[in-house]
């Protein structure tokens, strides 16, 4: 998968998120947006308490990024684990670093991967997965194969394959 | 398999069964 192709898509796909029009990279760089969202998919486990620990108005202080960036990626790995029981060990975690300092597409794409597959497995996955399917064809089978590469994986019981098969 | 440019192609059906799969999977949340 072409990560810059990944990253676009994903950002499309965060567009179907009420108020998340027009988001761009660089509006997800201190992780406070992505929080928002994760509150948003699955607030009984990303609580306003959880909330509170995200630091918002961090500017440009890429270290400030750095640590937002941690919290969230940490929150979404114990998500998987926790609420899931779903491994994603397999699944090379984005380089924070890089997103914090930079911008970094190809990590920006993985880490909104990271987002997705929380919304396509939470409770109201339902809601998520229609607007998946009502998006343009090119943007769902890049979104598909995101979604396959965080399930795929190490015998997942609850995978499913691109044809249904249970590959 | 391919995807014509612009138009519905064989990867449609495709796209619609594992969403539907999806779907239709059991979800397992711990409480």
């Amino acid at each position: 998968m072409e990560s810059n192709s990944l990253c676009e898509s994903l950002l499309k796909w965060l567009e179907t998120f009420p108020g998340r029009e027009g988001t761009k990279i660089s509006h997800l760089t201190d992780g406070v947006l992505m929080a928002n969202v994760l509150h948003q998919i699955a607030p009984e486990y990303f609580s306003e308490y959880w909330l509170t620990r995200i630091k918002a108005d961090v500017g440009d202080n890429w270290r400030l990024k750095v640590s937002n960036l941690r919290k969230v990626q940490q929150g979404v790995v114990d998500y998987y684990q926790e609420q899931l029981n779903q491994s994603i060990r397999h699944f090379p975690l984005p380089d924070l670093n890089k997103i914090g300092e930079h911008g970094d597409a190809v990590e920006m794409g993985r880490m909104l991967q990271l987002l997705l597959g929380c919304a396509v497995n939470c409770e109201n996955k339902q809601q998520y997965i229609e607007a998946i399917m009502n998006m343009e064809e090119r943007v769902q089978k890049v979104i598909m194969e995101a979604i396959q590469e965080l399930m795929l994986r190490e015998g997942s019981p609850g995978a499913v394959g691109l044809d249904g098969d249970g590959r | 398999e391919m995807n014509k440019p612009g138009g519905p192609g064989p990867s449609e059906g495709v796209l619609a069964n594992f969403f539907n799969s999806l779907l239709s999977k059991k979800t397992a949340i711990n409480s």
